[in-house]
Formats: C-alpha cells, structure tokens, sequence
C-alpha cells in the first residue's frame, strides 16, 4: 500500500503573470515527482499540489529564492488519509 | 451497504466502498422497479461493470447523461452521485421540475466511472486518478481518463507519457471505460446533455479545451453556466467561477465533453465541485451531503433548460 508520510500539500499564489510561469516551470522538474491537484492557470487561482517528503525542501527553497508565496494546506498527508480510513472504518462497523 | 437494508437507511453522509456502491444500486433498482433500472455499457480494464442507472417512465425517449468518479481520487464525486441517484427516485411525483422532465426524458447516471481506479484509491493508493490498465513498455501504469476523448486527442494539452497524471493513453478511446461511454452515446443518438462531473476548485466549464476556437453555442452555454451557478450558491454561497475549459483553467486536449459537445450535445458541461473544507481530493465525509444538495441546484437548472430548450 502506498503511502504519504511527510508528503506535504502546498498552496501557492502567484502575485503576477512571472511568478505564474516560474510555477508553471515546476510542473516540468519531474525529479521533484509532484502531483499537481490545482493546476496553473491565473494570478487569481492558487496552485496546490502534492510534495514528496525527498522533494520539500528543494521545492520550498525555490519558492523562497523567486519570493513566490505558499502556505501549508496540508501538513501530514497520511495523518489525513489514515483519519480519513479510521472514519470509514468506523461508519462501516 | 455499508449496514444498509434499503436506500432509505444508506449512510449518505460518509463515504463507501465500491461493493457497497454497487449494492446502493441493486438496491435502488429493487425499491424503484417502475422508475430506474441498471444497465452494463461495458467493463472496466479489470472486468468490473461499467452500470449506468437508468431512470425512465417511458420508450424512446431522449436523454440527459450525469456521470460521477472518471478520476478516481475524487471521492465527493462518486458520494454525490449516490445522493443524486436516491434524490431523483424520491423527487420524481413530488418535485414538480423534476417529474415534468421524467415525463418526458431518461436521466441516465453513471457514478463508477473508473471503477479500477476507485478501487485501487480504496487498496492501494488513495491518490490514484488515472485507470489501471498497464502500459507496454513503461512501469507506469494506467490512462488519464479525461484526455483519452477523441477531441484533439494527441495535442497540447495532454501527456505523452504514461508517468504523468495527464498521460492520454496510446490513442483516442483506448481505455475501455471511456470506449464503453463512447458506445453508449453513439447507440442511443439522442443525448441533449451530458453532465461529468470531478473535484475540486468550485468551476462549471463548457467546451472547448483543446482549442480556443469559441463553442458555436457559447453565448448560450455562457448564460446557462451562470444561472446555474447562481442557483448552486443560493443554498451555502458557495462560489464557482465559470467559462470555457481553456479560458477557466488551461488548455486540456481528448477530454470529455469536447467530444461530446462535437457529437452534437449542446449542454455539454464539466463540474468541478466544491473544497469548502480545504482538503482537496480529502474532502471531509461531513462536506458530502452539502457539496451534493447545491451541486443538485445546478444540475436542475441545465436539465431543466435541457428539456425546455428542445434542439
């Protein structure tokens, strides 16, 4: 079964067009193996996508050295999915 | 399911299994012999069916199509599918809206639409989207789903590569599951709109999305979104943005209704339905029965246009 332990979720907001494509260049660095949940579109739609755990700190720094905004959405991926089982788990009994 | 006995005590505020989905559907059919039955389009990769409830008070009538769960992560879809399947039983003699166009049309809803993939999200990985099939040559397995339409299928706008969430597939309808759609659309003719519907990030969209050419009926398309939306947002605020797929996110090529829209469906729409919770694809069991009561404001209203707006 695969897992998510330290995947982070994070959403970025993009102050103008260049921020914007600076993003978008993310989705090309496939080493990072991110998973886009929210595509790139507009300055005024924030970007969230799905950070490996190997992946956090380089993807973190790029956003900080291009000044490109981002908060945590989702801190603990599988701490939510496994909240998320326990629920289920519990309605079905 | 899931305990249930009958429809009426089917848990609608929590999310299900697939055997239990499935079970909701027998069942539905079972209590509703005269009004919905099931019928199997196909399979999935898999062998699993591919069973579109069929809600219908008469012969050789023409259709609306809602389908529910084509990427599988999206679990709010296929829990308001079922919360729609049981709304249209129990509206149909007492909604007068509702029952005006059961008089005189099929609603046909398909909630598994990527059955494989839903079940892998339940098994193995809760963040699959894509089907399940294998690709030769390539570890990476299964199809984008929503690129693999005959609809500038093979332009920018999707994947080539098995390893991406886009990939679109080896070529147009190669995955069984949208083939089996495919088959559907073309044997039954006369489909006046076609409803898919994912999560999240609030949007109701139009064709197209692999080219900027304008819909010939965009204007029309355009208004229509907009009643629909406003009714959506009447019952929690909820705000959705709205336009053509292109101009509202980017340009995605071999997707739904694109296709659907060039097979001559005018009310081709795609949802994107709501992250009140801010969870993404983790929507909050408890965000399950408000996403799909506004959700079903707006389905409303295009059915309803649908069927006043013969074409």
């Amino acid at each position: 079964k695969e897992t998510f332990e330290g995947h982070q979720v994070l959403r970025i907001t993009a102050k103008d067009e260049a921020q914007l494509a600076l993003i978008k260049d993310l989705e090309d660095m496939i080493h990072f193996e991110l998973d886009f949940w929210r595509g790139v579109t507009d300055v005024a739609s924030p970007v969230d996508v799905r950070v490996p755990f190997h992946s956090l700190q380089s993807v973190k720094v790029y956003l900080e050295t291009k000044a490109i905004e981002y908060a945590t959405m989702i801190e603990d991926l599988q701490a939510l999915l496994e909240k998320e089982q326990e629920e289920m788990d519990a309605v079905a009994r | 399911a899931g305990g249930a006995r009958s429809t009426d005590s089917f848990d609608y505020a929590n999310y299900h299994t697939i055997s239990e989905i499935y079970n909701f559907q027998d069942m539905l059919v079972r209590e509703n012999p005269n009004l919905v039955s099931k019928i199997v389009i196909g399979q999935s990769y898999e062998g699993r069916p591919l069973s579109v409830l069929k809600f219908s008070t008469g012969a050789n009538r023409p259709g609306l199509w809602i389908d529910t769960g084509i990427h599988s992560r999206e679990w709010v879809t296929q829990a308001s599918g079922t919360w729609f399947a049981k709304k249209i039983a129990t509206a149909y003699g007492s909604d007068p809206a509702l029952t005006a166009i059961l008089n005189n049309m099929d609603i046909f809803l398909l909630i598994m639409t990527n059955p494989d993939g839903f079940a892998y999200t339940q098994t193995n990985n809760r963040m699959w989207r894509k089907t399940r099939k294998p690709n030769p040559g390539s570890s990476c397995v299964g199809v984008d789903p929503n690129r693999n339409w005959d609809a500038g299928f093979g332009e920018p706008g999707a994947s080539n590569n098995p390893c991406s969430e886009t990939y679109r597939g080896p070529r147009a309808n190669s995955e069984s599951e949208v083939k089996s759609i495919v088959d559907f659309v073309r044997s039954h003719g006369n489909l006046k709109s076609f409803i898919s519907i994912h999560s999240y990030s609030q949007m109701l969209l139009y064709p197209y999305g692999y080219t900027s050419t304008p819909a010939k009926d965009q204007a029309e398309l355009h208004s229509l979104a907009k009643k629909a939306i406003t009714a959506l947002a009447s019952l929690y605020g909820t705000r959705y943005r709205y336009g053509s797929i292109i101009n509202t996110i980017y340009q995605a090529s071999g997707g739904t209704i694109d296709w659907t829209y060039n097979q001559g469906i005018k009310y081709s729409y795609t949802f994107e339905l709501r992250d009140t919770g801010d969870y993404g694809f983790l929507l909050p069991a408890n965000q399950i029965i408000p996403t799909a009561e506004e959700t079903w404001l707006a389905l409303m209203v295009i059915m309803k246009h649908a069927y006043k707006n013969a074409y």
